[in-house]
């Protein structure tokens, strides 16, 4: 071990273990972990078998896929060895999901956390007895298309339809133009061969909005596309790679009317539509989301600054005292500065996304029983939360890269693949701006509320102070 | 809003900036609805204001956030712990105060000699969490493959590592690549 490593860690004043137990959340969750790390390090097929930062776009597809496919079914049988329930999707999550395991991020990825949580966020009883368990096996392997080419956070201006075919029983789905093809779902390019696909759904003749269906876009032994659709890979992007961002275009496809995602609205064979109870019934698995990408925030900002800091005590640089040798980077204040609020901001967020995660479970005991009042206030949250996480996440990185100096730079430091991994955070699930505007107007509504010396909700009761007493300057 | 640098009155400090600057948005929105503008257009016209509120109520709930989770796991925690976590929330309130200073000047009694103190109190905090830097992130517990990092590995052993990756590198493969038969050779020899 390096020696100025060394140093640096015999002068540490707090125990380490007791600082990893709480930072990780108790010994269970640390030897979990661990156990995850440990098996996975020592499984040689799971090792890249080219350095990805030199492989080709198409050499990191292949390599991902390879990886994921592996590790999925290895970490099955090691579940089922130590009798965990191998059925249950969340005993994968940390593996399939953790961006460590694979650098250049997963293809399965959206398969798990998105076409799985919609099948039993969208699904009635009966469609989930038919998807889910051949979705947790992985006997079909699906993503999850809502974004077009010409729309993105603003659901309500999708093009995609589909209709309701009275006679047959079945709905037809069409791409009417081309900013209708569905654009950027991660797995869709080459490894799904199911999709639920977002699309304006049309029976009597009226439009009734945005619906989820399931629909297989290609065969299960051939694996190729479905007359009627157009299905492909976007390109190489900045970051995110492996996972595999696709297209789809639909002519004149039909599924069957049962292919309706009716958990919550409902079309029947008459072509009735019933609508949902609450609209924001859907918001849920929004919440859910960003609250994984918060905590993944977290995680990865806190990773570079570990490679930060290590390395700033191994890099010297200049000297303080002429009469001295040349310092570590570290003992220069413009570089703590850089450093230490990172590591700071990560602990601050992991926090905050826990406690998020805390009023979320309340919220969907509270759905239970019928009471949807939190939900916009959960929403409000998770949708800034999510921006500013991913924002600082992005600014840190690069600071952490720029205080790594050259060597930041190369690839090999792992700085660009985080970065990408941040930035790809700040664009998907909603573009950041537009989230601030929806924290911001559910303020607006708040403040009016409070206004008028109604009680609001606990992480907005502080303005009720200031909206009833006169603003001084 | 009475100002003070301790770490809870910084954090309510943000929700006084969110709550006025709320108040000053909500009346220019009314502002624009009076002089004709739809209540659509009076708030894109406002949105700047808008996203920037918004923000600075997210880092609030942020900062309350860690800091109640800090004090609650003082509780329990050692005292040298304990300390250092105090410090890494000090250090993080601190930094995303100076981060809105102008907001603190305009709508909370701060002055200039509290901005002074703060910047001071900030620059301590950097030399108080120094020592610990290398332990705060090796508890972190990631291991070197999960990293996959040249320059962040547990061993420091950077120079190494990247001469190491450098060598992996598919033109290093062959002392003499193909390009200079087709290329080089010829162009330096003005055959090209």
């Amino acid at each position: 071990v390096n020696k100025d490593l060394l140093d640096e860690r015999s002068k540490c004043t707090f125990d380490k273990d007791e600082f990893t137990l709480w930072w990780v959340g108790g010994k269970e969750k640390l030897n979990a972990k661990r156990d995850r790390e440990h098996f996975c390090m020592n499984q040689p097929e799971f090792r890249d078998s080219v350095p990805l930062h030199f492989a080709s776009h198409q050499e990191v597809y292949e390599e991902t896929i390879r990886k994921a496919t592996t590790i999925f079914s290895k970490t099955r049988e090691l579940l089922k060895k130590q009798g965990y329930d191998a059925n249950n999707f969340v005993n994968f999550m940390d593996i399939m999901l953790g961006d460590g395991f694979i650098r250049e991020v997963n293809p399965l990825r959206i398969h798990f956390s998105m076409f799985i949580p919609s099948i039993k966020a969208h699904g009635s009883a009966e469609q989930q007895d038919r998807w889910l368990q051949k979705a947790v096996n992985c006997e079909i392997i699906g993503s999850y298309a809502q974004t077009e080419l010409g729309h993105g956070t603003f659901l309500r201006g999708l093009e995609t339809t589909a209709t309701f075919d009275e006679e047959t029983d079945e709905i037809v789905i069409n791409s009417p133009r081309l900013s209708a093809y569905k654009w950027w779902p991660g797995g869709l390019g080459l490894t799904a061969n199911h999709c639920i696909v977002m699309a304006q759904l049309y029976s009597k003749g009226r439009c009734h909005g945005v619906n989820p269906f399931m629909v297989q876009i290609r065969d299960e032994e051939t694996h190729m596309p479905l007359a009627g659709i157009e299905i492909g890979e976007i390109g190489n992007k900045l970051g995110y790679n492996g996972v595999n961002n696709g297209f789809l275009g639909f002519k004149n496809f039909r599924i069957p009317r049962s292919n309706t995602l009716m958990k919550n609205a409902k079309l029947l064979r008459d072509g009735t539509y019933q609508k949902p109870i609450s609209s924001v019934l859907n918001y849920g698995t929004m919440v859910f989301v960003r609250v994984m990408i918060t905590r993944n925030m977290a995680q990865l900002l806190a990773k570079a600054a570990t490679i930060a800091v290590r390395y700033s005590c191994v890099r010297r640089q200049s000297v303080i005292d002429p009469n001295k040798p040349e310092v570590q980077v570290i003992d220069h204040q413009t570089q703590q500065v850089k450093l230490l609020p990172q590591i700071a901001k990560a602990i601050a967020l992991k926090l905050t996304a826990d406690n998020l995660w805390k009023m979320y479970e309340a919220t969907q005991v509270d759905l239970e029983t019928g009471n949807t009042d939190r939900l916009p206030e959960l929403h409000a949250m998770a949708c800034c939360l999510k921006a500013v996480s991913s924002a600082d996440t992005a600014a840190g990185v690069e600071v952490c890269r720029l205080s790594c100096g050259g060597h930041g730079y190369l690839t090999s430091a792992n700085f660009l693949s985080m970065y990408g991994l941040a930035t790809a955070a700040s664009t998907y699930e909603g573009e950041n701006t537009v989230l601030y505007l929806q924290t911001a107007r559910y303020l607006v509504k708040v403040w009016n509320q409070a206004l008028k010396g109604q009680r609001l909700m606990p992480t907005v009761r502080y303005l009720e102070q200031y909206a009833t007493k006169p603003a001084k300057r | 809003f009475a100002w003070s640098d301790s770490t809870p009155v910084i954090i309510e400090a943000f929700q006084a900036v969110t709550a006025n600057r709320l108040r000053l948005a909500n009346e220019h929105i009314q502002q624009r609805v009076k002089a004709g503008r739809t209540p659509q257009e009076a708030t894109n016209e406002t949105g700047l204001e808008l996203v920037r509120l918004a923000e600075i109520h997210c880092r609030g709930f942020i900062l309350q956030s860690a800091y109640a989770a800090i004090e609650q796991a003082c509780q329990t925690a050692s005292r040298p712990l304990g300390e250092i976590l105090r410090e890494i929330c000090r250090l993080v309130v601190y930094d995303e105060a100076l981060r809105i200073t102008g907001d603190l000047l305009r709508f909370t009694t701060m002055s200039d000699p509290d901005l002074v103190e703060l910047q001071r109190k900030y620059e301590a905090s950097l030399g108080a969490i120094r020592p610990n830097a290398v332990s705060i992130v090796d508890a972190f517990d990631y291991p070197d493959f999960i990293l996959g990092s040249t320059l962040g590995a547990y061993d420091g052993n950077v120079y190494e590592r990247l001469f190491e990756d450098a060598m992996k590198s598919p033109l290093n493969q062959e002392p003499v690549n193909r390009t200079f038969e087709l290329y080089l050779k010829p162009f330096m020899r003005g055959k090209l």
